[in-house]
């Protein structure tokens, strides 16, 4: 009864902008918010 | 240079596929324990990031119906918007009939993610009408046989890794799996004892909360915690980031993160990253809301070191050292 899904791995964004030294306020700009999240469902 | 629409993303990296509607339309969505809904792109979207994706077709799918419910969310620089429908969605042999999700019609800021859509495998939320998440709807349905799932995130790059939706398959991990209730029901938050290097505690003295999230990449948490560590691992500061010298991860002591009187710790090599000749420390600032008590995002550099069981039913998260 368990069905098992393969999931890939992708570069995140971070290691993008890690990578061509764009990453200048990404955290401080865009912070992950929790809030925010959560938020974000209650809007459907 | 192509600046803006990067920085807006959260952070994600766990990738599969879906499909929705009969005859079936594949999609490739992110599996969010941070979230709760399931949202894809229309074909009626003509936003530039929904020619970039795969995109639902109504009118091919049997199975569709539409509402006049308008589905409108926001993220830090990113939005979507479009309508709430209903279909057929499969994940696998999994299969929930008409299943609740957004079709976008509107999108900004999702120009150059990896996944065409979000799959939420949080709670339902209280104020959502009639949109319950994928997982209680199968449920419901008595599709699985038990309502719980759980993910192992390899550090292999392209293959490995699983999501597992109706019981867990002990061959993905160590020893016996740990039990924590979660701290508020309605969402993965645990509570975390504390968190210690060395032997001293570092962060959440008196306790706190943290979310365990398969859409977030890092170790989140408030920063003057992040920025104690930062310290103890002597990571400098370059253009926001914090670094370390790459010689010295042998050296530096492993996170402990204390839940329900059990350690887990997360040794160097997993919270600092290696790229382009640079150690990036992985602890990331996550700014809290005023009298908000303290809060840690758990992501991918701990649930790649830990099993983790999301169990629905007895509300409670279960981890354990992954093979």
């Amino acid at each position: 009864c368990m069905v098992i899904i393969p999931l890939r791995q992708m570069k995140t964004m971070r290691e993008t902008l890690r990578e061509r030294n764009l990453l200048t306020n990404f955290s401080e700009e865009h912070p992950y918010n929790l809030s925010q999240k959560a938020a974000n469902d209650q809007n459907i | 240079i192509y600046h803006h629409p990067l920085r807006s993303y959260k952070d994600f990296s766990y990738i599969g596929n879906i499909n929705i509607g009969t005859p079936p339309q594949e999609f490739q969505v992110l599996f969010d324990t941070g979230s709760s809904s399931l949202w894809v792109p229309s074909i009626y979207c003509q936003s530039s990031s929904c020619y970039k994706h795969n995109s639902f077709v109504p009118c091919n799918s049997s199975t569709f119906k539409a509402t006049n419910k308008i589905f409108d969310t926001n993220y830090t620089a990113t939005s979507i918007k479009g309508y709430l429908v209903y279909d057929t969605v499969r994940i696998g042999n999994l299969v929930s009939v008409a299943q609740p999700f957004g079709l976008s019609l509107k999108e900004f800021g999702f120009d150059d993610v990896p996944f065409d859509g979000i799959l939420g495998l949080g709670y339902p939320r209280r104020t959502v009408t009639g949109a319950n998440p994928i997982f209680d709807n199968l449920w419901k349905q008595g599709v699985i046989s038990e309502p719980v799932f759980a993910f192992y995130l390899s550090s292999q790059k392209e293959n490995g890794s699983v999501v597992m939706f109706g019981g867990v398959n002990r061959a993905y991990y160590k020893g016996e799996l740990n039990w924590v209730p979660v701290s508020q029901v309605g969402s993965w938050h645990i509570n975390i004892d504390s968190i210690s290097m060395n032997g001293t505690v570092v962060a959440c003295k008196r306790g706190c909360q943290a979310l365990l999230d398969t859409g977030t990449a890092f170790l989140r948490g408030p920063r003057g915690s992040v920025s104690k560590i930062q310290k103890l691992i002597h990571a400098r500061p370059i253009d926001r980031e914090h670094v370390v010298s790459c010689q010295a991860i042998g050296t530096l002591p492993p996170a402990v993160f204390t839940i329900n009187g059990i350690d887990y710790p997360v040794p160097a090599q997993a919270y600092i990253q290696s790229l382009s000749g640079y150690c990036f420390s992985n602890f990331l600032v996550r700014p809290q809301r005023v009298n908000e008590s303290e809060t840690w995002i758990l992501g991918e550099v701990f649930l790649r070191l830990y099993f983790s069981v999301f169990d629905r039913g007895n509300n409670r998260i279960g981890l354990a050292p992954a093979v």
